[in-house]
């Protein structure tokens, strides 16, 4: 049970996981062995092997690419945690042959946004009428990517709240539209997830990797003064690899996901 | 469920007359638990479960209650006074358009919220006009005129490159027409960001009769404190809305927030449309932090 640290370093590294957002049950898992076998040296030091060993347990941070053109990638994930501008950002990063779908057909201005960073990027962005089917939007540019012979296929989703059972089942749908054409199979659906979220997280990412198999987290807004300790329950409990890190609102600001620098962080 | 919770660590301890310090000790180890689970800062919990553990020890259990049920009606009635007791309203001015400031960091549903809070102005059957000082976001301004568009609401469109020259003529036009309130969306920004957060200082300092609110993500953690505590260091803070809160957050935040500001939660959002909207009830947000 939390606050029931013998010892004061002890107290203070379950205070840093607990104000980091790490998940309760996390927290008591990784701080019960230290409270129980004290003469393991440094307890600090034991906690950032053990935090390191759980994100190296969960398999590459590097992505995937599909031996068959194009190579799709999801971007998915609750209102507002980053998604649109996460997928911009991955986009500059691989300068390839990209095409973006504009499957957020719901929220204002959603396609507008998408289409300002596609000029920004000079990739083609492929959209239809706003409150149209976003499975339609999907299955339109497969097509498109398809005959343009792109290597990718980036498609922007509009957030949803796990909780929304109809909005979820959309999702599912959307992905099984390019399942469905065998070899277009998404190779990545990446959980855009805002560092700042709070206890909440761990059943947001196990909702929607209930849908549809998550693959990678891009950990948003970590320039923020948020230490993104719900990534480590995530990791710890459903395996789901932290792929890439957001650290601001420009192209430039997205890094792979380093353990070291987390861990860093987490416990200060 | 937390009743049966801590009515299973009671349960050797039954008994009436007063609560035990033992038996208070033990339901408060659930309770902080509970309040951590529901996102509420770590320092806030720690001073609200003194508070409590002083008003429970010793108190009389009352005949229809059990020792745990005892404890959870004084932690109810803590969280409903630390969240302010009652409802609160945003009151307009009577003469000259009130501005209203939302502010916020990234994401939390500033845009969105602007539109709602029109939307519920106009329902109060005031004249409500929209503007966007978020030059930053890609298609921001489009968004928040979208949004007034398929609501039927008035927006105000940018004359100017930077908001502090829109913002005079705004309120001016406003005054001609009658209209009240002017919303004003912005842009988001991190709470470390200096220069951001001047930015918004100089609005309230150019708008110096502007409302004031702070949007905040329902599912946010830990940060809501800290978050809330840097804002209210720049600008006046006249009011919180919490987003989001259809979902299945607890919204602990909204009791960080509060505590560390002293200002009151408005509104809750309840969803992405226009009338998602609701007024914030102390009482039905303590019993959502309870679980
Ligand atoms: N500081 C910071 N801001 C970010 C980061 N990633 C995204 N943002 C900002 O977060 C806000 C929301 O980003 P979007 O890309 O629109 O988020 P979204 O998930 O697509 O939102 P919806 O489609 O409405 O659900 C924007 O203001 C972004 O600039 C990040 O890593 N750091
Ligand atoms: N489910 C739900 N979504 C909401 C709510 N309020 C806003 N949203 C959604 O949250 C996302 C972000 O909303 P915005 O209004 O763009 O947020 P913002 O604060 O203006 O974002 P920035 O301007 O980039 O800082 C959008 O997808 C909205 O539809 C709410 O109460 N419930
Ligand atoms: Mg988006
Ligand atoms: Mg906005």
């Amino acid at each position: 049970v939390p606050g029931l640290g013998g010892d004061f370093s002890i107290e203070r590294l379950e205070a840093a996981l607990l104000s980091s957002d790490v998940g309760l049950e996390t927290v008591e898992k990784l701080i019960q062995p230290l409270e129980s076998g004290q003469d393991k040296g440094d307890p600090g030091e034991h906690l950032r092997k053990q935090i390191i060993e759980i994100f190296h347990r969960a398999g590459p941070v590097t992505l995937q690419i599909s031996d068959s053109s194009p190579t799709v990638y999801f971007f998915v994930g609750v209102n507002g945690s980053g998604k649109t501008t996460s997928m911009a950002k991955l986009a500059h990063n691989f300068d390839k042959q990209i095409i973006f779908a504009a499957a957020d057909t719901f929220r204002a201005a959603a396609i507008e946004q998408l289409k300002k960073w596609g000029e920004r990027l000079d990739l083609p962005v492929i959209s239809h009428q706003k409150g149209g089917d976003p499975t339609a939007v999907v299955y339109d540019a497969l097509e498109a990517a398809v005959h343009r012979q792109a290597d990718f296929l980036f498609v922007d989703t509009a957030g949803r709240l796990h909780t929304r059972r109809d909005l979820m089942e959309q999702l599912e749908k959307m992905y099984r539209v390019t399942v469905g054409q065998k070899s277009n199979e998404p190779t990545e659906s990446l959980l855009v997830l805002d560092a700042s979220t709070g206890q909440n997280g761990l059943q947001q990412v196990r909702t929607f990797a209930e849908k549809l198999p998550v693959t990678g987290i891009i950990l948003s807004k970590l320039d923020s003064t948020a230490r993104g300790g719900v990534a480590l329950s995530v990791v710890d409990e459903l395996g789901i690899p932290v792929k890439l890190v957001g650290t601001g609102e420009t192209l430039d600001d997205l890094a792979p996901f380093s353990p070291e620098i987390y861990c860093d962080a987490l416990l200060g | 469920r937390l009743t049966e919770k801590l009515n299973s660590a009671f349960k050797k301890l039954r008994g009436r007359g007063k609560l035990s310090e033992e038996q208070v000790k033990d339901g408060l180890k659930e309770i902080r638990r509970i309040l951590l689970a529901a996102d509420v800062h770590y320092s806030v919990v720690k001073k609200f479960v003194k508070r409590v553990e002083n008003k429970a020890i010793g108190e009389e259990v009352l005949k229809s209650l059990t020792p745990g049920e005892q404890i959870i009606k004084i932690v109810r009635e803590e969280l409903q006074e630390l969240l302010g007791g009652q409802r609160e309203e945003l009151g307009l001015h009577q003469h000259g358009p009130t501005p209203i400031i939302l502010v916020g960091l990234q994401g939390t549903g500033k845009t969105t919220t602007a539109g709602k809070l029109a939307l519920h102005y106009r329902e109060q059957k005031k004249t409500p006009i929209l503007y966007s000082a978020d030059y930053r976001r890609p298609a921001a301004r489009e968004q928040l005129r979208q949004l007034a568009e398929e609501n039927q609401l008035e927006f105000y469109p940018e004359q100017y490159e930077d908001p502090r020259d829109d913002l005079p003529e705004l309120v001016e036009y406003a005054e001609n027409k009658s209209l009240n309130p002017v919303i004003i969306d912005t842009a988001g920004r991190l709470n470390i960001d200096q220069p951001m957060l001047e930015e918004i200082g100089d609005f309230q300092r150019l708008l110096p009769e502007s409302r004031v609110l702070l949007v905040i993500d329902g599912m946010m953690g830990q940060e809501a404190l800290q978050v809330a505590e840097d804002f209210a260091g720049v600008v006046q803070l006249d009011g919180l809305i919490l987003t989001k809160m259809e979902g299945d957050a607890r919204g602990g935040a909204a009791i960080s927030a509060r505590e560390v500001t002293g200002v009151p939660v408005l509104y809750i959002g309840t969803g992405e449309k226009a009338a998602d909207f609701q007024p914030f009830h102390p009482e039905r947000m303590a019993s959502r932090i309870l679980g």
